[in-house]
C-alpha cells in the first residue's frame, strides 16, 4: 500500500506459495473462504498443495512465536464467472475467529456503494518507501460516483469495476496488494466492496483507482459456499 | 545417518497382488517404514514391503512388481517400498547389486538359465545369497564391464549386456527440471537424502507439497530451478550438492507454450518485452549483478530466455517477475501483463440470463464434461429434474434453472469442480437490465467488526 499506515484488518489475509513467501492478499468472507483475484493464481485448476494463507498477525512475516498467527493450508480454488476475475479460496479447516482474525461482510446483491463512502485498503505490499514494507498497511480512500469514474476514464468502464476518487497524494494498493479487500463501512460494519486488482501504475495521483465490483458476484460467491 | 528406506523405491497408496498359488507372506508386524526397511534389508528372501501408515503395520514381501503373476492395485491404506536393485534397469558402479529382469546381451542375444549348464558349463551356480536368477543378467564376478550372462548360442560363451550406467541412462534437457532418473548419488558420490525424510538435513522440499517436481525417493532432483540435479546428503556435515548427470544431445527440450503479449499458466513461458515493475521501477538486467547479486545468469540458463532485463520466470514463482532496479527492492511479479485467454471459444449464446437456454451445450467453459441432471455422482445434486420439472433439466445439457446471473451452468463430471459455468455466451442483442441500483437499508450480522483499538493502538 503507497500512503498508507499500519493497521488492523483483521479480515485480510496474506497469500503464501510453497516457499511460505507472501504473494497476494485475500479477504475472510467465512471461516473457510477467502476471496482473492484471478491474476494471482495459474489456472482455475491450479495445484495449490503446499500453498496457505496466513492470519491474525500485523507482520509479513511474523517470528516463530507470534501468538496470534494462523497458518492454514488451501485445498481448492473456484474461479468466478468469466469476467469477474476473482476467485475464491477454500481452506483445509476453518479459521478462529478473534480479535485479530474476523470475518468482512459481503455487500447484498448488486449494492452500490453511495460516492463519496469512505473506503479502506490494506495490505502487505510495495510501500514504495511511504511506510514500513513489514507491516499491514491501510489506507483511506473515498468512492467515487460511477458516472463520474466512467466520464474520467472515457467511457471504459465496466459495470463489474468499481472506483475510488482520485487524489493529490500518491495512495493506493500496489504489487503485493493485489487480491485484498477495498472494505467500505457501512451500517457500522465493514463490507466487501472490492478487490484489489493489477494495474499498470501503483497509486496514481490524480487518477481514479479501479476494483472489483463484488457486489455483481455475491450470488455465485454464495452459490460456491453452499455447494462446498 | 543414511536412512534403511535409501534402499527402497516408494509407490504410494499401492499394493502389490499375487495370486493365490504363491505361498502367502508372513504375517504382518508392528513397525515405522524404517523399521520395516531394516528387517526387509536383513532378509535375503525380502524383496519388498507394505506399510500401512495408519496402523503402522508392516509386511514383508518375497516379490516385486517385476515378478510372475504379480500386479500393482491402488489401495490408499498402503504404501509399497520395494528394493531399488530389482526396480533399477540402469547399473550402480560395476553393477554387482543389479536384480533386474533383463535377459538379452548387448547383441541381442537370449541369456542362459544360471541354473542350467547347457549349452555352457560353469561354475557361477543359483544360491540364496548370490541373486543369480531365471536367465537375467547379473555380475557375480565383479565384471567392470557390468552385468552379463552366458547366451543360449553354442558358439558365444558369455556377453555383457550393455546396461548403462544410472547417471547416463536418463539425460537431462536445460537444467534438469524435468530429470525423472534415477540417479541416488551426488557428483562426489555422497548417497542422497530421501526427499520425504527431514533428517539428516531439515528441508522444506517435501514431496506432498511439491506434486509436479517429481521428488521420489532420494533421487537427484532439481524444484527449484539451480543450475543442475540436487539433493541433500547423507552426510551431516554437507547439506546438498549437485549430482552429475549427462546432458540430452538426441533429445529436445519440451517445449513451451510460448507467449509473448499475455502469459499463461506461471508465465515460464513468457518472452515478452515488458521491463518495468507495476510501481514504475526499471527492471535490473539478467546479467548484471547490481544492484542485486544473483545466480539466473542468462548463460548457466539457456531455456530461459533471460534477455535484456525483461519480466521472466525462470524458477517456477507465480508470474513472471524481475529483479528490480531500487537496491531495496529485490524482486517484483509483472502480474500487470495481463493472463492469456484460457476459455473455450462459446459456439452459441443465450439471452437474459439465459434461463431459457434450451441447448445442446454440455461442457463447461474450462472444457470438463457437464455431468447429467439425473446422476448422483460425483456430485450430488441439489438441483435435478425432480427439484426443477419445469426447467428442462435434460442430459447433461448446461441450463439455469436457479436464474443464476452469470449465465447456463451445469455440475461437472470433475469431483473437484462442483459446478462451472458453460461455453456459451451472452447474444449480442440481449439486453441485460443495469445492476447499478440504488442503496437500500442493509443490515449485517455476524461479520465486519474489529476492536478498533487495535488499530489506535497500532499507529
Amino acid at each position: 500500500i503507497v500512503g498508507g499506515q499500519p493497521g488492523n484488518s483483521p479480515w485480510t489475509v496474506s497469500i503464501r506459495n510453497r516457499a511460505g513467501v507472501h504473494f497476494c492478499g485475500g479477504s475472510l468472507v467465512k471461516e473457510q473462504w477467502v476471496i482473492s483475484t484471478r491474476q494471482c493464481f495459474s489456472s482455475c485448476g491450479a495445484d495449490l498443495a503446499g500453498y496457505k494463507v496466513q492470519l491474525g498477525t500485523l507482520f509479513k512475516d511474523p517470528g516463530p512465536g507470534d501468538p496470534v498467527q494462523q497458518t492454514i493450508p488451501i485445498t481448492r480454488i473456484v474461479c468466478g464467472p468469466s469476467e469477474s476475475q476473482l476467485v475464491m479460496l477454500k481452506l483445509a479447516r476453518p479459521a478462529t475467529l478473534n480479535r485479530r482474525v474476523a470475518l468482512i461482510c459481503l455487500p447484498p446483491e448488486r449494492y452500490v456503494v453511495p460516492a463519496g463512502t469512505i473506503c479502506e485498503i490494506a495490505g502487505w505490499g510495495e510501500t514504495r518507501g511511504t511506510a514500513d514494507g513489514s507491516v499491514l498497511n491501510v489506507a483511506r480512500l473515498p468512492v467515487l460516483a460511477h458516472g463520474e469514474c466512467n466520464t474520467a476514464l472515457r467511457g471504459r468502464l465496466k459495470e463489474g469495476e468499481l472506483c475510488t476518487a482520485p487524489l493529490r497524494a500518491g495512495v493506493g494498493a500496489c504489487e503485493g496488494d493485489y487480491g485484498g479487500p477495498l472494505a467500505c463501512l457501512t451500517a457500522d460494519c465493514w463490507v466487501l466492496e472490492g478487490v484489489i486488482t493489477p494495474s499498470r501504475v501503483c497509486a496514481r495521483t490524480d487518477q481514479p483507482a479501479l476494483f472489483i465490483r463484488v457486489s455483481l458476484y455475491v450470488d455465485w460467491i454464495h452459490k460456491v459456499m453452499k455447494m462446498g | 545417518h543414511r536412512s534403511p528406506l535409501n534402499d527402497f523405491q516408494r509407490l504410494r497408496a499401492t499394493e502389490l497382488l499375487a495370486v493365490p498359488a504363491d505361498p502367502p507372506p508372513p504375517l504382518p508386524e508392528r513397525g515405522s517404514a524404517e523399521q520395516c526397511a531394516q528387517r526387509c534389508a536383513a532378509s535375503l528372501a525380502c524383496r519388498a514391503f507394505h506399510h500401512d501408515r495408519q496402523s503402522q503395520l508392516c509386511q514383508l514381501l518375497p516379490w516385486t512388481q517385476h515378478s510372475p503373476r504379480v500386479q500393482l492395485q491402488k489401495n490408499i491404506r498402503y504404501d509399497l517400498y520395494q528394493k531399488k536393485d530389482y526396480l533399477r534397469d540402469c547399473i550402480v558402479a560395476d553393477g554387482t547389486s543389479y536384480r533386474g529382469t533383463r535377459a538379452t546381451t548387448e547383441k541381442g542375444l537370449r541369456c542362459q538359465h544360471w541354473q542350467a549348464t547347457t549349452p555352457h558349463d560353469h561354475r557361477f551356480l543359483p544360491s540364496p545369497r548370490n541373486g543369480l536368477e531365471e536367465n537375467y543378467c547379473r555380475n557375480p564376478d565383479q565384471d567392470k564391464r557390468g552385468p552379463w550372462c552366458y547366451t543360449v548360442d553354442p558358439k558365444i560363451r558369455h556377453q555383457s549386456c550393455g546396461i548403462k550406467k544410472c547417471e547416463d541412462a536418463v539425460c537431462m534437457t536445460c537444467n534438469g527440471e524435468d530429470y525423472r532418473g534415477t540417479m541416488d548419488h551426488t557428483e562426489s558420490g555422497m548417497e542422497c537424502q530421501r526427499w520425504d525424510l527431514q533428517h539428516p538435513h531439515k528441508h522444506p522440499y517435501h514431496p506432498d507439497k511439491y506434486p509436479d517436481k517429481g521428488l521420489d525417493d532420494n533421487y537427484c532432483r532439481n524444484p527449484d530451478s539451480s543450475e543442475r540435479p540436487w539433493c541433500y546428503t547423507t552426510d551431516p556435515g554437507r547439506e546438498r550438492e549437485y549430482c552429475r548427470i549427462r546432458v540430452c544431445t538426441e533429445k529436445r527440450p519440451r517445449s513451451l507454450n510460448i507467449t509473448t503479449g499475455c502469459f499463461r499458466g506461471k508465465g515460464e513461458g513468457y518472452r515478452g518485452r515488458v521491463n518495468v515493475t507495476v510501481s514504475g521501477i526499471p527492471c535490473q538486467r539478467w546479467d548484471a549483478q547490481t544492484p542485486h547479486q544473483h545466480h539466473f545468469m542468462p548463460e548457466k540458463y539457456p531455456c530461459k530466455d533471460l534477455q535484456e532485463n525483461y519480466c521472466r520466470n525462470p524458477d517456477g514463482s507465480e508470474a513472471p517477475w524481475c529483479f528490480t532496479a531500487h537496491p531495496t527492492v529485490r524482486i517484483a511479479f509483472c502480474f500487470h501483463i495481463r493472463r492469456c485467454p484460457d476459455e473455450l471459444g462459446a459456439q452459441e449464446c443465450y439471452h437474459g440470463h439465459g434461463e431459457r437456454y434450451h441447448g445442446h451445450v454440455s461442457k463447461t467453459r474450462k472444457g470438463i464434461t457437464c455431468q447429467p441432471w439425473a446422476a448422483q455422482a460425483p456430485h450430488v445434486p441439489q438441483i435435478s429434474p425432480v427439484t426443477h420439472p419445469e426447467a428442462h433439466l435434460e442430459e447433461n445439457y448446461c441450463r439455469n434453472p436457479d436464474n443464476d446471473s452469470h449465465g447456463p451452468w451445469c455440475y461437472t463430471m470433475d469431483p473437484r469442480t462442483p459446478f462451472d459455468y458453460c461455453a456459451v455466451k451472452p447474444c449480442s442483442s440481449s439486453m441485460v437490465p443495469s445492476v447499478l441500483e440504488n442503496a437500500d437499508a442493509v443490515a449485517f450480522e455476524r461479520c465486519g467488526r474489529r476492536d478498533e483499538r487495535l488499530q489506535r493502538k497500532g499507529r
